[in-house]
């Protein structure tokens, strides 16, 4: 029975794909069969891992609206244990399409759960808003990773983001929890992030990931080359910070 | 009667908001009545002109589904000639509220009309997607303002807002213009970012504005005092690159 894990927070631009993508490349490097699914219209995780989204025909997006089955989307990456549903701007229309249909927040769940006992991991990428893709996520996903950039804007989503994930808890998923908060694109150099850091261990100590992602250009590099880091440099920082992060997380899942 | 520019990109994180509330407050500088609204959920260039957005009563919510005037929201900053439209969490449920309705795309052209002359500029900002929200402002707006990231996946999501905006100015808006693309955070020892900056001026040579915007630590702490940057510190390169990016918008507007 796979985990599954949502990497999600409505602030734009904070390394939601950059840790989706990496997270699930290090942990199929670990041998757990690992599923990618991006649910965000741009499709920035099916670019990140080698695949042209002009050229996807089926995706999370006739999935969602009934079409067509998950499996029919899946499709192999370069890794051995990494598959990938991919998505497309199709997606875009999703929310607008579910809002009038009943139970549109449980449409994923439904759609994930034949599927679920052939993988170990689940990686969800969600999109920048709290609509209804990220709320399909929330009610299909047993974990959240949150990351956050160390910048003031990033900080202030939070609160809205911890309020709808525990509506969603309440209401839709009693055994969503918070994974951890992973801090991303870390600048040493730079004050607000260490007074940014210090703040998130403050108000949220419990969840706050050891790992830190540094501010590494290979990062962002790497998706024009449609790698994931550990394909694309494994020497370089991004590629060791993520490996970390998978150690941590797999440490959560086996030693509890 | 008003210009009003919407500051687009489905991007995340790629500085529509700090582009917003920098480029109002640089046309406030030189004595244009600006008005800047808040259409993202996410409420950041509320905060970013020093309000703080869990104590907005009236926001550009009420107006969208009608309940109010967007007069009624109207609230003066620090600076003489700027005013903000605030925006509130319960922006979310606008979409969700509005797809119902007849005219959905045109709510917000209906209620700037009153409005329109008391103002030279209105800037308005837009969240992170191509939803019912940012359709709402490329359907009111007169002209678009494009900021984009020098990075890789900044740039793949300009095919689909470009086409967007051809739909919008196909069925909704004819005199729907893109002004111009901003380059921003440009960190010139980074190759890939002169890498794009080549690409995007080569695509789309003929808007693309002779500012860039450079990265400027500035910039990202400015927020946290509620202070546009020049207010922050003026002699910034933050500072400078808006006063620079405000001028070619009024040599455009006033010079043609
Ligand atoms: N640690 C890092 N160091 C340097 N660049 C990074 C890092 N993490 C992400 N990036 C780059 O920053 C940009 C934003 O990251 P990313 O696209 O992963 O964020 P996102 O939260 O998924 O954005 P969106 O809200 O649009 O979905 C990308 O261009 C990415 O390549
Ligand atoms: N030129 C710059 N130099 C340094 N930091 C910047 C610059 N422009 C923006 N920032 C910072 O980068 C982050 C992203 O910028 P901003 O929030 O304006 O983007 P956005 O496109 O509005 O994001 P969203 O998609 O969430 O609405 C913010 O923390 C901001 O302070
Ligand atoms: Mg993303
Ligand atoms: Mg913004």
């Amino acid at each position: 029975m796979a985990i599954i894990i949502s990497i999600c927070n409505q602030k734009g631009g904070v390394g939601k794909t950059t840790t989706s993508v990496n997270l699930a490349a290090c942990l199929a490097a670990a041998e757990k069969r690992t599923l990618l699914l991006d649910l965000d219209p741009q499709a920035n995780a099916t670019t990140g891992v080698g695949f042209n989204k002009s050229e996807i025909k089926r995706s999370s997006y006739q999935a969602l609206i009934g079409k067509d089955s998950i499996e029919s989307s899946v499709l192999k990456t370069e890794m051995n244990y990494l598959s990938l549903v991919p998505s497309q701007s199709a997606l875009v229309g999703a929310e607008l399409e579910l809002v009038g249909i009943v139970s549109r927040e449980t449409r994923l769940k439904n759609c994930i759960k034949p599927i679920i006992n052939q993988y170990d991991y689940i990686i969800i990428d969600c999109p920048p808003s709290l609509g209804l893709l990220t709320l399909n996520a929330l009610t299909a996903t047993n974990y959240v990773i949150i990351p956050v950039q160390c910048e003031y804007y990033a900080m202030e989503g939070l609160a809205d983001l911890k309020r709808t994930i525990y509506l969603v808890k309440q209401r839709l998923n009693p055994s969503l929890e918070i994974k951890g908060i992973v801090l991303t694109m870390f600048d040493s150099r730079n004050n607000l992030a260490h007074q940014v850091s210090e703040e998130l261990r403050k108000h949220f100590n419990e969840v706050v990931f050891n790992v830190v992602i540094p501010r590494n250009v290979r990062l962002s590099e790497a998706p024009s080359y449609g790698k994931p880091i550990i394909l694309y440099d494994v020497k370089s920082k991004g590629a060791q910070s993520y490996f970390e992060l998978a150690k941590e997380v797999l440490k959560q899942d086996f030693e509890v």
